[in-house]
């Protein structure tokens, strides 16, 4: 029985393989519009597997999405399922997404921390990091969102091997990380990174590592504005919105700060809902509105990406 | 696979930035192996913690003496896992 992917319950959380295969399905269901590309592995040996969304041409402008991350975050990697596959499905009836991937590809990586993922399936639930050894401790791992080399080792970081925010020996020391890294090097014209995360309800952009203004932080503050009063229209849900120093702390070391200093302007990052009683472990009756809320957000900076070329 | 039995999590708030200050501490005694879900970012934003069951009268016994207010966001962390646990099996059948 030939399986579709309009057989899987996006409603669901799921182990790696089955998000894995689930990816095949897609791309077999959106041939001419969806294909699947490795990027690496991890430091266990996993695939880094990233979903194309594109209708043609040769390094065309693109937008970038990353997922889990941080691989107790679950409500993340779910919402890039279902990102997926609304993606695929929105292309040809929905006039935005379709004057998207008419001009520009979307690169989507649901698994971006398979290994620490795969340890939160198997043995601890609520692990954060990358799975690589530290020499001379016996803490394993690395957090992947400090491993950037944008301020590396600053404040809101810590050298501590057993820190659940260790930045690592050397920036892009993880695998997981240096793969995204060259990836966007080596394409050389990705316009937009959104590294989405959960669970503090944020709308967040650079700086991170430094409380200087970036020099686009006020067409950034309008366009994250307008995302976050599109995505509370949806069940009312409130975001916060701003740099990162000025949102939360300063935190030296982050993908979108690393991303921006390459001349990706249009970088954010997301942090997914929080019901105020569930943290990490969001019931999986609140994916399909999490996501669903996302969505907006998520278009309205796809678009603006679209509609103001650089 | 790791157990969490008793584990809870609290929802702390700062009131100044001397608390928010003292609640960083909490984070470097390592042997209370706090998990702060959510940093404390300054006064006015919620800190979370995961506080392992051995280390919750220490914990309490700090957050009262020094006044925090804090309320508990998760009762038994192993709880919602094995309902999530539950969940994914549902899902599967």
């Amino acid at each position: 029985v030939k399986r579709s992917s309009r057989a899987f319950d996006f409603g669901s959380y799921h182990t790696l393989d089955e998000i894995y295969s689930w990816m095949d399905t897609l791309v077999e269901d959106h041939p001419g519009l969806v294909s699947k590309i490795q990027i690496g592995q991890s430091y266990e040996g996993r695939d880094l597997l990233v979903l194309k969304f594109s209708t043609g041409g040769s390094a065309r402008p693109a937008i970038w999405v990353d997922t889990g991350i941080h691989s107790r975050e679950w409500i993340s990697q779910a919402t890039g399922v279902w990102t997926a596959n609304k993606i695929a499905e929105e292309y040809g009836r929905d006039p935005s997404v379709t004057a998207l991937l008419d001009n520009m590809d979307v690169f989507l990586e649901i698994i971006a921390n398979p290994d620490g993922f795969v340890f939160t399936h198997s043995s601890d639930r609520l692990w954060r990091k990358t799975r690589s050894p530290n020499t001379g401790s016996h803490c394993l791992g690395v957090d992947p969102n400090r491993n950037w080399d944008a301020g590396f080792g600053g404040a809101g970081s810590s050298g501590d091997p057993c820190s659940d925010i260790y930045h690592g020996p050397f920036p892009h020391s993880e695998r997981e990380v240096k793969a995204i890294v060259d990836f966007i090097r080596g394409h050389g014209n990705v316009k937009s990174v959104i590294s989405i995360h959960s669970y503090s309800q944020m709308l967040l952009f650079p700086y991170g590592y430094t409380s200087v203004p970036s020099p686009d932080y006020q067409e950034m503050n309008e366009l994250a504005k307008k995302a976050v009063s599109d995505l509370a229209a949806v069940y009312g849900t409130k975001y916060t919105f701003g740099s990162i120093a000025d949102t939360i702390y300063t935190a030296a070391g982050t993908t979108v700060d690393w991303a921006y200093d390459q001349g990706v302007k249009y970088s954010f990052t997301l942090e997914l809902r929080d019901t105020g009683r569930h943290g990490f472990l969001l019931p999986s009756s609140q994916i399909l509105p999490t996501a669903t809320e996302t969505w907006p957000a998520l278009l309205d900076i796809m678009v603006h990406v679209l509609e103001h070329p650089y | 696979q790791r157990q969490f039995q008793g584990d809870q999590v609290l929802r702390i708030m700062a009131r100044d930035e001397e608390q928010a200050a003292l609640l960083k501490m909490l984070e470097e005694q390592e042997e209370l192996q706090v998990d702060f879900w959510r940093h404390p970012f300054g006064p006015g934003h919620p800190a979370d913690l995961r506080v392992p069951f051995p280390s919750l009268g220490a914990v309490k016994g700090f957050l009262e003496s020094h006044s925090f207010p804090y309320t508990v966001m998760i009762e038994d962390v192993q709880e919602l896992l094995d309902e999530e646990k539950e969940a994914m099996a549902r899902s599967r059948r």
